[in-house]
Parts: structure tokens; sequence; C-alpha cells
């Protein structure tokens, strides 16, 4: 376990306890996309299959545990929490699933590392992780601007998946045979989706305006 | 069995 993929896992445990947190505590999920928060629940589903099968460390364990159970807090509270509920901004999160759940099994099905299933769900559950943020950015153009609820949950995703990358470069230089195309095409393909978000979110920071995403 | 490749990343 190297430092950057410590760093990174705990800036990604940090985007979903912090989301789930906030949501708890003002009772409001405006400016969230439930389509997001419930492609990640499928994609936490999908890659951690074997999470009773076989052991990997008890962080990796405890890890996935947290994951799931907050990605399904989250969903659950933006579906069914009654004050929360209200408000979801139905009318503008209308990026349907099938346009992102429906290309990532076929691509699953063709590339991955073994013809199973568990492979399979694997390999589409980090095809899923690559694109499952597409209906937040679509709310964040739509509502314009943009609250720090979700402008802090896009920023800790985006460096989680940076520090990713830092973390892949560094194993691919100090162990042997460490090659993972799949994680590392769709990892890259995931953090340049953040790239022109977070030009926005720095400038509009720098110039301490209210962040105009443009249209 | 293991997947294919040791996968200990999250």
């Amino acid at each position: 376990m190297n430092l950057f993929r410590l760093a990174g896992d705990m800036t990604h445990l940090l985007s979903v306890v912090v989301l789930l947190l906030k949501i708890h505590t003002i009772k409001s999920c405006a400016g969230i996309s439930l389509k997001t928060q419930e492609l990640y629940a499928i994609v936490f589903a999908a890659r951690y299959l074997d999470l009773f099968v076989h052991f990997m460390s008890l962080y990796n364990t405890i890890m996935k545990l947290v994951f799931l159970a907050s990605s399904f807090s989250i969903v659950w509270y933006m579906r069914q929490h009654k004050i929360v509920r209200r408000t979801y901004d139905k009318e503008h999160d209308t990026f349907r699933h099938q346009f992102i759940l429906l290309p990532c099994l076929v691509l699953a099905l063709l590339i991955n590392e073994k013809f199973t299933f568990r492979e399979v769900m694997w390999a589409f559950s980090i095809y899923l992780e690559a694109v499952a943020i597409l209906p937040q950015l679509v709310l964040l153009q739509r509502t314009r601007n943009i609250d720090n609820l979700a402008g802090h949950y896009v920023f800790f995703l985006g460096a989680y998946r940076a520090l990713y990358i830092l973390n892949w470069i560094y194993r691919y230089f100090t162990e042997p045979h460490f090659v993972h195309w799949i994680s590392w095409i769709a990892g890259i393909v995931q953090t340049l989706l953040y790239a022109d978000f977070f030009y926005y979110y720095i400038t509009s920071w720098k110039n301490n305006v209210k962040l105009e995403l443009p249209a | 069995d293991a997947p294919s490749t040791k996968k200990d990343e999250l």
C-alpha cells in the first residue's frame, strides 16, 4: 500500500461520507444528482461481489463495507427520506441511466480479463465508475451554478482519481508485472472527465466568484 | 480461486 493509494482511498471515502453527513445534517440534497448516486451504488455492488468470498485484508473489507453502506444510504435518503426527497431536483436530473449502463455492460462482455461472471461484473464496475459522474456534471451544467455540497463532492472524487493515477504510476515502477490496462484506461478517461470541471472550479475559486459553468 | 489478476485495490 503506497501513500498515493492510501490518500486516494481516504479522499474517496471523504467524498461519500461528507456527502452522506451533509445530506443527513442539512436534510437537503440540492444540486446532487440521484442518477450519479445510483450508478455509484451499482459500481460498488458489482465490484464487491466477492466481499465475503475471499478476504484480502481488514482494511479492504472495512472500506468495501463503508463504500457500500454510504452509497446505498445516500440513495435511500434521496429517494425515501420524507424531507430530503423534496429537495431533489427531479426535473433537471434527467440523464437516462440506460445510456450509461448498457454500453458499459456490452463493453464489459467484450473486454474483460476472463469471461467469468465475476470478472465481467468487475470490468463493468470499472467502466461504469468512469462515466458515473456524467449525470452529476450535466446537472451542474443545467443548474448553472453549484453550491458547495456538489462542488466539494466532485472535487474530492476528482482528487481521488488523480491520486489513483499516481498510485498506478508508482506501482508500475515498483512492482514487476503490475499491469492493469482495464483500470488504467478507464481511470484516465474518468479523470479527464473531471479535468474541465476542475478548470472551472479552480478559476472560479481563484476569482472568488460563484462557479459559473459554461452552458 | 483468486481472480485472474490480484485485485487488491478498491
